[in-house]
Order: C-alpha cells, then structure tokens, then sequence
C-alpha cells in the first residue's frame, strides 16, 4: 500500500540546511497498525507529511497504492489528501472562527455531500470522540485536549483508507487517550490502515508494528504482540 | 504564597454557560512543587490561567503572597506576569515571525535587560532545553517538541518565583521529557515554587503534591513520597 524507498528531506534555510530525514526505507500494507516513535526532532512529523502528501521529498521514491507520488499533479494530490487520507496534525490546525461541528464537516463539505448528510456524519464523529455538548463551540472555547479530540474527529469523519495521527493523545488524559485509542481500533477492525506517531511506549503498544526513528533514519522496525 | 478560597469560572457564550471551576479551594506554599491532573475539561488550564493573572475569575478570592488579585489594576498584573511568573502554555504561543532566540528573549526585553545581556541569558535557556543548535530558526522550521522546548526556555529566562507549566512535556519523548524535569528540578532547588499540569502519572511523581481535578472541582489533594 505504501512503499518508500531511500526518502530524504532537507530544509534549505539558506545558512543551514537540516537533513530531516536521511534515507527512509519503509513498507506499509494495507490494513497495517503501526506506531512511529523516536526522540524529539528525529524527523516523525516529516515522515507523516510525505506519507501524507502534504509535502514533498527531497530525493528517494514513495509509492502509495501502487502510484509514483512524485509524478503526481497538484489536482491528483488534494484528490489523494481529501478522499483517501485522514490526518490528525500534531498542532491540531482547526479553523479559528468556525465551531467544532463546522470544522469537522469541512472534509465532507470537499466530498461534496449534502448539507443535512454533513451535519449528521460530523455530528456522530464529534459523539464518537465525547464532544456532543462541545459542537457550537469555537476552538477558543475549548481545553486543548478538546481540540485535539475535534482533529480526530474531523479526520476521521469520511472514513478514510489511511489514518495518520501525529501525536493524537498529547492533550489527552489517560481516560479519554484509552478512550480515542479504543475508537481507533474499531476502525482499524473495518479494515482501515492506520498509522500514529506518539511518544507514549503504552499508547504505541495499541499498534502490531513499532517502527523507531533517529536523526532521520529507521533504527528499528518490530512486529509486537499485543496485548 | 498562593491561597484560592470558592474559586469559580464561569464561560459566558450566550446561549449556553460553561462552568469551567465550580468551587476550587487550595493553598500553594512558598518552594511547593505541584502536579495538578485530571480529564480532558476538567478546568487545569482554567485554573492554570486564574493562578498566572492571564484572566479573572467570576467569583472567589485569590490571595497571592498576601495581596488580593482582584483588587490590583492591568499595571500591577502586568508586573506580577512579567516580573514573578513564568507561564508554559499548552499550545506554546510563541510569536511565529520570531527566532527562537527572540521568542526566549522577550520577557528579557520587558525586564528592561541590556541587548548583550538578554542575548547571553537567551541562549544559555536554549541550551539548558537541548535547543543550542535551533537559536536562529522561526517556530515553523522546528518540530512540534522543539517549539514545546522554546516555550519552556522562554517561561524559564527570567528565573521567575513561580514557574506555571500546563503540560510542558505533552510533546516530547521520554527522554527529552525526563531532560525536562530534571531541569525543573534544579529551578526547585534553587527555592522557586514550581506547579505543573500533567496527565503523565509518572511525569506527576517528580513532585511532591498531586491536585486532582474533577469537573471543575479539587476531587483529591495529596502528598506523595517522591522516588
Ligand atoms: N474561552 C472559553 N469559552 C468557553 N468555554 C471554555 C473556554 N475555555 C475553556 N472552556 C471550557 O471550560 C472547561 C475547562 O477547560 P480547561 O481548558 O480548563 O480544561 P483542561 O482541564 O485544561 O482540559 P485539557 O486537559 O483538555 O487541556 C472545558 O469544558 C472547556 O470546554
Ligand atoms: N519547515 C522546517 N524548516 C526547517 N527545519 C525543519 C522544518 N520542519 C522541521 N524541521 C527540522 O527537521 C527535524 C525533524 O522535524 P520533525 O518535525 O519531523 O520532528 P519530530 O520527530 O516530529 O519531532 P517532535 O517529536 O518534536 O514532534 C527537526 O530537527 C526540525 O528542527
Ligand atoms: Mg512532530
Ligand atoms: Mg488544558
């Protein structure tokens, strides 16, 4: 499903470039669960966004369902991003002035459904991740651990093929993070293929496979038996 | 150093009242160091921002070191926030045009400290973050942990008396994290009082009481034996 060969990634800030990744090599399947970890700065959020498409690599090859993503056109790539990727962004990126329920029917508004399908989809997501009494409210409004959870929500409301979560339970208290990894497992038994980013060794024991990343390169990549 | 009687904060949003605290009462000494946890919107933050003069509470008195917060004007307030506290915000709040090393020199700025000064204490905080190599790059040229860590340097530059954390290693691996409280805990020794929101019980075990909240309400205030 996800192929990645030799990735590399550099920030060219003109009087220093940062090697963010040096050389991935990693195969993801379809229906896969796998749990990205590693020190701060060792280059996850910069994996997630090329798996992602939100960005592009330096060098290297990254095939998604068999497609060379490189060759990509920009309209091929948003059509990727609204309709087959679900992604919860480490710093939540919410729209500031639009309510909960409006920030998670953004995805289905691209998708094209109707106004009153929207409303009830984004409805449920919300429902799904405790926030049925947050919907009116704008992300000013709320905890950060609310706003984290209406990132989920808006990620997950078109059931997409692949979910990428950076981070999802940073905000979370121990209760409600069991609470969003229990979602994340009924979805992955639907067959969805899910990848998340978290620094938590009993959060990332929710996944089959940990994969280990240092200063931009796999240092491992296990298959666990979970609990 | 910090008594709370019947603290209340009520979220006035027109059709709707969010009671964030519904009655806190607590008292924080002078050199205390303190966890306080609880679910996501259970009021930490609230709580953490009435503590840190950032916003006033509905009703409640709220003496620090003997001086009724109420009664002082926007002058005395700015003084105590700029000059007595150092506030870690959960969604950091660094400002985007700036380098770190101008976001971690900012409360230098208004403790009215020389420009050679204020760079050298600067970058020293960066250091003792772990971040000696990421001086001169802007927020969104670093990962989501460095930005954490720049949040933290910044709270810590003025070596305030009361140091505010609201989940400051929400973000970051474990072993940056333990780098983290390892630093707030030479701060500690030195005498200043350090309280801290968490929802890691093991990053709450580096202090020496733990407040639980519970819908708005302290639902447990205990000691604990430090390991
Ligand atoms: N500006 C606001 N306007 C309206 N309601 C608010 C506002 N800020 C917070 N709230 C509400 O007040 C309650 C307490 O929020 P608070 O941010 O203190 O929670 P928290 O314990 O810090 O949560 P988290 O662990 O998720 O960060 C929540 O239910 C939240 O929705
Ligand atoms: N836009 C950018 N410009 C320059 N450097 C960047 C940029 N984004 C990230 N970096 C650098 O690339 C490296 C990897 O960043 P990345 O965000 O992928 O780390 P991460 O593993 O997600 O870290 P964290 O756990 O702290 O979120 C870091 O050293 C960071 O400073
Ligand atoms: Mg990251
Ligand atoms: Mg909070």
């Amino acid at each position: 499903m996800i192929e990645i060969r030799e990735l590399r990634k550099i920030y060219d800030l003109g009087a220093v470039k940062v090697e963010a990744l040096a050389g991935v090599n990693v195969n993801i399947l379809e229906n896969d669960y796998v749990a990205i970890m590693g020190p701060s700065g060792s280059g996850k959020s910069t994996l997630m966004n090329l798996i992602g498409c939100l960005d592009t690599a330096t060098s290297g090859e990254y095939f998604l369902a068999g497609e060379r993503v490189a060759g990509l056109s920009d309209k091929q790539l948003a059509e990727i991003r609204n309709r087959r990727i679900g992604f919860v962004f480490q710093t939540f990126n919410l729209l500031p002035r639009a309510s909960a329920l409006q920030n998670v029917e953004l995805p289905l508004v691209y998708a094209g459904e109707s106004p009153s399908e929207r409303r009830r989809r984004a409805r449920e997501a919300l429902e799904a991740v405790g926030l049925g009494d947050r919907m009116k409210h704008k992300p000013n409004e709320m905890s950060g651990g609310q706003r984290q959870r209406v990132a989920i929500a808006r990620a997950l409301v078109t059931n997409p093929a692949i979910i990428l979560a950076d981070e999802p339970t940073g905000n979370l208290d121990s209760k409600t993070g069991n609470e969003i990894m229990l979602l994340l497992e009924t979805i992955y038994e639907k067959g969805n293929t899910i990848i998340l980013v978290t620094h938590e060794e009993d959060i990332a024991r929710h996944a089959h496979r940990i994969v280990r990343l240092r200063d931009g390169l796999i240092e491992s990549d296990e298959v666990i038996h979970r609990a």
